[in-house]
């Protein structure tokens, strides 16, 4: 099965981009065939896998432009291709014209490539605005990075609502994954919003939670994953698990 | 003097609604006569200070549909009042007829308002959309919180030239301050953020820096600023240390 996942959260710095670059190469590393989207103006994905956005064309091209996404993959590593952001990319909050076809753009331009990759992930911004539009309307399941922390939650419950209006637009059922990330297990509150993940959304909360490590912050500004910059550290066991988690959906 | 000042920063979780929050009520333990703007559709300020953003009217009434901003004031502590983030706050993104009026939209709201205040903060969603345009262009002097993170630096060098357009098309200069949130000391890549960002922003890093701390993550789930939940606490001093460094622009 063909699996496009969008990783979203309104809530900034929650891990998204982390989320994403460490599990699109884990997913690569174990032979699948995968595709990364870097849906955010601010090209985090793109720098934390080693690619300079000001130096390629990307995802605003295919946009904006309408030309064939494949024309814009990037090799990123062995199994995996990425489409760089892109220099344009924040025009597209400016669409006016199109009505509903303009959360369509995504979808549309990835119908022809679907069929080759077994995994596509999709880094969004942090906002509710058309590029996130875009990404679920393109995906079938979405992927939501949390942090332990009230305010997180807090966004969370109002993310449940939005897509709860995607599902019935859509009339389409959205498989909901939600992981734990920069998880500080120590803190009561960590704990206590752990707690309240499993009791509210059962079935949706992975079950790896990718600890709060320095290794982490670190990797991107070599422009490499976890698996290459420290392959044998905690935050490179915690990223392998969480791979395996996707693949078979282990939530609590 | 009147100081009017946006917290901004397109990255996401660095701490600008925490800064926000904590910084409004520090001022106004000081004396002052402080009013304090959530302009984040999620409301985050709104309910770090206490108050549900859906049992109130707030910001959307004032630049969606021009009533006065006065009408909007909450009492949120003693010598602060707070304008809510209001039920419709997102659709201001939407709006398309107007131009560049369209970001004057909070500037002019405010003109009545100014002389009443020694200091106005607003609290500003990561996005660099139609909502922080009206907080710059509402502003004289802007507040960047900062992590001691990669990612976050990479968002700073885009934020830098944005503001320079903006100094470009005001034709005024925006005073630029910076202040290190969530800050892990004893990490190297924590010190090496400071360092970069004392070498190319000189005397616009605030010489505080707010620790990473669980009691900053816990008191907004009371409701509380760390003034009301841990005031002996190393973060309630380190935020009225903060508080001083902004009144008295102190930095590196
Ligand atoms: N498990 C972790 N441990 C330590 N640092 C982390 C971890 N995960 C992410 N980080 C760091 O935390 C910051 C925020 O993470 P990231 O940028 O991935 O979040 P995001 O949700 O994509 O943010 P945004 O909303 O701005 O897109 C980054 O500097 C990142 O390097
Ligand atoms: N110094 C700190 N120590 C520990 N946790 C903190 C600290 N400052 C903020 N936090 C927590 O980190 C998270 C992000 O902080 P905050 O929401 O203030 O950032 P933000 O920049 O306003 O995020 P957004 O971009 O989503 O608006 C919140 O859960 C907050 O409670
Ligand atoms: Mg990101
Ligand atoms: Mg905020």
């Amino acid at each position: 099965e063909h699996r496009i996942i969008a990783v979203i959260n309104q809530k900034g710095g929650v891990g998204k981009t982390t989320v994403s670059a460490n599990l699109v190469h884990g997913l690569a590393l174990k032979g699948f065939n995968v595709l990364a989207i870097d849906l955010d103006p601010q090209a985090q994905l793109t720098t934390s896998l080693g690619v300079d956005n000001s130096e390629v064309n990307g995802l605003d091209e295919v946009l904006l432009n309408q030309r064939a996404i494949s024309d814009l993959f990037i090799p990123a590593r062995e199994n995996l291709y990425l489409v760089a952001a892109g220099y344009g990319l924040a025009d597209i909050e400016h669409i006016t014209e199109g009505g509903a076809s303009r959360g369509m753009l995504l979808r549309n331009a990835l119908t022809e490539e679907i069929e080759h990759y077994d995994y596509i992930l999709i880094d969004c911004p942090p906002s509710s605005g058309l590029l996130v539009v875009n990404a679920i309307f393109a995906s079938k399941e979405v992927l939501i990075p949390m942090t332990g922390d009230f305010l997180a939650l807090q966004g969370l419950s109002h993310l449940m609502a939005t897509l709860g209006n995607f599902e019935q637009a859509l009339g389409n059922h959205i498989r909901q994954m939600i992981v734990l990330s920069k998880f500080q297990a120590r803190r009561c509150l960590s704990q206590e919003v752990k707690n309240k993940l499993i009791q509210h959304f059962p079935g949706k909360l992975l079950q790896t939670e990718i600890s709060e490590s320095v290794a982490l912050a670190e990797s991107p500004s070599f422009g490499k994953t976890i698996f290459e910059y420290k392959p044998k550290s905690k935050s490179a066991l915690e990223y392998k698990k969480l791979v395996d988690d996707v693949i078979d959906m282990r939530a609590y």
